[in-house]
């Protein structure tokens, strides 16, 4: 059986609102070492990758491999219901049919319990390839998701170009254009990494939708290489992570 | 214009 339990449902609302917008149903697989998530969304342009080993939580044992499929719309009322400073039980039986959800205030004085219904998905699993990436750029996550939403007003194609000199985010619509160039910072908020220069465009639809992780992690990481799918990483309290993937946009 | 490529060009199903 599962049973894992976080310390504050706050994490996993974070969880639910990073996944929701992107994917509707999937797939949570759990085992000895943690849980794990990856679905692409319905146009298979992006996909969105879970991890969370068992050290993001105050308690964790799962004795068999479970998977729960399920409707992050459902999941994500639920989660909605609990304040952000209950503790939360997820538990399942082995051959699970429904996902319990327990939530307890801080003082134990509320219990709220709820019994979710399991989904049977029939998903496919991509195999990511390990990419050396010719750049890594790390930055505030604020900063990205304000670039996201400041790009998206102007066109949706948003073309990323990365040099040692920094990165630069532009992009050119009936409005006219925008550029915005962040340079490596001597405090280390921003950090440049490149082995190779790059320029690749992606829809900025999608990168502003990557950007509901931004509550879950302070740093986002961006990386690029040619001819394969952008990665935006958050990490999730030393234990976990939150990646996406964006196919690039091609020329014609 | 670019044109949107699938994530399944780049990624295997396993």
């Amino acid at each position: 059986m599962l049973e894992a339990r976080l310390g504050e449902t706050q994490l996993l609302k974070k969880i639910v609102d990073a996944l929701k917008e992107i994917i509707s149903l999937s797939t949570l697989d759990c085992s000895e070492t943690g849980m794990q998530l990856q679905s692409m969304d319905n146009s298979h342009v992006s996909l969105v990758s879970l991890s969370l080993q068992t050290g993001c939580f105050e308690k964790y044992r799962c004795d068999r491999n479970v998977s729960l499929g399920l409707d992050l719309k459902s999941l994500s009322k639920v989660v909605k219901s609990a304040s952000g400073d209950d503790s939360v039980t997820l538990s399942a039986a082995d051959k699970a049919d429904k996902l319990l959800l327990s939530f307890e205030s801080d003082n134990k004085s509320r219990t709220a319990d709820y019994e979710l219904k399991l989904l049977n998905l029939d998903q496919d699993h991509l195999g990511i390839p390990d990419t050396n990436y010719a750049c890594t750029v790390q930055m505030p996550s604020s900063e990205f998701a304000r670039i996201c939403r400041d790009m998206s007003m102007f066109s949706e194609t948003v073309v990323i170009s990365c040099t040692k000199q920094g990165i630069k985010f532009s992009a050119n619509g009936d409005l006219g254009s925008a550029n915005i160039k962040l340079a490596e910072t001597s405090k280390g908020d921003i950090t440049i990494d490149v082995e190779e220069p790059i320029t690749q465009s992606f829809a900025g639809r999608y990168l502003n939708t990557f950007t509901r992780a931004t509550p879950l992690s302070d740093r986002v990481k961006i990386c690029l290489a040619p001819e394969v799918p952008l990665l935006v990483e958050y990490s999730i309290e030393d234990y976990g992570y939150i990646r996406y993937y964006l196919a690039p946009k091609v020329d014609d | 214009t670019p044109i949107q490529n699938d994530l399944t060009e780049y990624f295997s199903l396993v």
